[in-house]
């Protein structure tokens, strides 16, 4: 399913280099249930970024169904990034003139097909698996910040991608809350959908079952967990 | 130190109340270390930013040694804020097109008192305490989340201040960089300072000695704790 080879991303600033991503190479199958962990700064947002088709790497190969992401025309990566793959940002990115209906309907717009009433009947569900039924016509600034961030969790999820990606949904969320978060993200793998997910805490790295760890924007551990 | 009595904050929306604070009322002695927890949406942070003197309640009052900050003039109100309290925001709050330096800075730059010179260092020597030496003149955005977190930190310690209110300091944090700054606040702890810590991870509200519960704006519970 996705393939990353010898990808680096280096950032030069002045005459200093900083190498977000050091060289990293990862194969990833279809319905795999992953957590990306690292301390902070070791590249791990940078690497959702790439995969999730928001950046270009500095150097390396990054192959979707096989075909090199590299090749692919804008067309044909705006069809992935906004039909196949889910992604909450670790800064929600939010519309913050927009209610929170209008956030989860967004993914559904780009989607040519669906009718406006469809969409918000989806968005409204959406918001429901969340908890935010009663949240829907609060703007960002209006919500708390575990508020906006299952808002960001709700939209990655409404167009039923088969791919999420999650770059620490949990992070501003206590830990019930937290839980009933990642209940959604294990039907959804139970569904058949691929998990990446970057967290910094093990109870919710346990969820997965293969955790990914950087160091200094190398893998430093590739490894199979057992679930119980 | 600190005296709170009765406070509610309610927002009208439409013909819907939403009450973030249902009548709150806590005494915080100088030189307590109080962690407060409670879900998602359960009033934490609105908590914080009234008693930070940032956001004024509906009703209630609110006590700074003594002195009823209704009563404050904008000036007092100021020096409280840029003096007395260091505030860690929950959503950050740098200045997006200044260096890490320059937002460490900004508190010393409102306290006329501090030369160009001493500042810098002042700042220099922030960034390195949050183990961010190597940053000082990367952008927000040129940062990973939890380095921006760590900024915020810094910034808030910075000019020294009695009180320290930390909204979520390590939500975006492994586990060893979190325990990184909280060792920080544990040092400011036993130099005398007062230290108010939202969190929702249990053993980071370890490191406190008096835990504050709130639930749907109401204090739930408010305990102390032993410290081993
Ligand atoms: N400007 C606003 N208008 C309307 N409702 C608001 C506003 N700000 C906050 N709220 C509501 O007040 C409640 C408390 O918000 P608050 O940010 O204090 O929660 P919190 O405990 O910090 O949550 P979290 O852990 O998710 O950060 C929430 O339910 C939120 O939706
Ligand atoms: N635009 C940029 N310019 C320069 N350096 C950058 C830029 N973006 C990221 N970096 C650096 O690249 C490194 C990796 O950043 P990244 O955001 O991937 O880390 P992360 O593992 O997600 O960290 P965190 O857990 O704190 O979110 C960091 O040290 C950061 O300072
Ligand atoms: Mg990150
Ligand atoms: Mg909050």
């Amino acid at each position: 399913l996705i393939q990353v080879k010898d990808l680096y991303k280096i950032y030069q600033m002045g005459n200093v280099e900083v190498r977000a991503l050091d060289g990293v190479s990862v194969d990833i199958e279809s319905n795999e249930y992953i957590s990306i962990m690292g301390p902070s700064g070791s590249g791990k947002s940078t690497l959702m970024n790439l995969i999730g088709c928001l950046d270009t790497p500095t150097s390396g190969d990054f192959f979707m169904d096989g075909v090199n992401v590299a090749t692919m025309t804008d067309d044909e990566l705006a069809h992935i990034r906004n039909k196949q793959i889910g992604f909450v940002f670790q800064t929600f990115n939010l519309l913050p003139k927009s209610t929170s209906l209008r956030n989860v309907e967004l993914p559904l717009i780009y989607n040519g097909s669906i009718k406006a009433s469809e969409r918000k009947g989806m968005a409204i569900s959406a918001l429901e698996r969340v908890g935010l039924g009663d949240r829907t016509h609060h703007k960002p600034n209006e919500l708390s910040g575990g508020q906006r961030q299952r808002v960001a969790v709700a939209r990655a999820l409404v167009n039923d991608p088969a791919i999420i990606l999650a770059d620490e949904p949990t992070g501003n969320l206590d830990s019930k809350t937290g839980e009933e978060i990642m209940a959604l993200f294990d039907d959804l793998h139970q569904q058949g959908n691929t998990i990446i997910l970057v967290t910094h805490e093990e109870h919710i790295a346990a969820h997965a079952n293969r955790v990914v760890r950087l160091l200094d924007g190398k893998i430093s551990e590739d490894v199979l967990t057992h679930r119980a």
